[in-house]
């Protein structure tokens, strides 16, 4: 399954 | 975080404070857009939904926290201030911005990494970053003077932009698997955006002349 994606940029 | 993400993200910090020190010391935001000032209003408060669901780290929620709260501020003052209201350049304003938010929203929901509210609001807020300083470069240009604080305002705005692709082309380098296709396509196109003030900002800058831009 994909992973959610951590947005770490502002 | 590497070097150019954090001069990236303090040119930003920079380029808000810059515009603060502006209103609050002159009383006046004549040469700011408020249409971008929206935008990029409804840019923070789109993107940063992940504020409710994930945590990356105390600096990451500060800052996230500080760009929706300075630009809810600025266009209050721009908006409401019974001083700041009076010296915006309405008559110079009048770009059609709904066209952007309509334009970027329709992309996100056919372009973006997967079809969740949070994940189509993060690639709208992209696009709409990439394209909401449109309505400041046209005002300035139809305003051709650009005083000394909205000049450095924007060349910070621009100075941000340049540090997130050094910081990308750096990530992509040095972390396995680092792509952002979304982010990096539409940081080159808003970056290019810029080229043009650039390039009238260092000619001025090494004239040691007032910024003018041709009409």
């Amino acid at each position: 399954p994909l992973e959610q994606r951590i947005h770490d940029e502002l | 975080m590497n070097i150019f993400r954090l001069a990236g993200d303090m040119t930003h910090l920079l380029s808000i404070l810059v515009l603060l020190l502006k209103i609050y010391a002159t009383k006046s935001c004549s040469g700011i857009s408020r249409k971008t000032q929206e935008l990029y209003a409804i840019v923070f408060m789109a993107r940063y939904l992940d504020l409710f669901t994930d945590f990356i780290s105390v600096y990451n929620t500060f800052m996230k926290l500080i760009f929706i709260a300075s630009s809810l501020a600025i266009v209050w003052c721009m908006r409401f201030h019974p001083v700041v209201r009076r010296s915006y350049d309405r008559e110079l304003d009048t770009f059609r911005y709904f066209f952007l938010v309509g334009a970027s929203f329709a992309l996100a929901l056919v372009w973006h990494d997967k079809f969740t509210l949070q994940e189509v609001f993060w690639a709208f807020s992209i696009y709409l970053e990439a394209v909401a300083i449109l309505p400041q470069l046209v005002l300035l240009q139809r305003s051709g003077n650009v005083d000394n604080l909205t000049g450095q305002y924007v060349f910070f705005l621009g100075a941000y932009r340049a540090f997130y692709i050094l910081n990308w082309i750096y990530r992509y380098m040095t972390e396995p698997r680092f792509t952002r296709w979304i982010a990096g396509i539409s940081g080159v196109v808003q970056t290019a955006l810029y080229a043009d003030f650039f390039y009238y900002y260092f000619i001025s800058w090494k004239n040691n002349s007032k910024l003018k831009l041709p009409a």
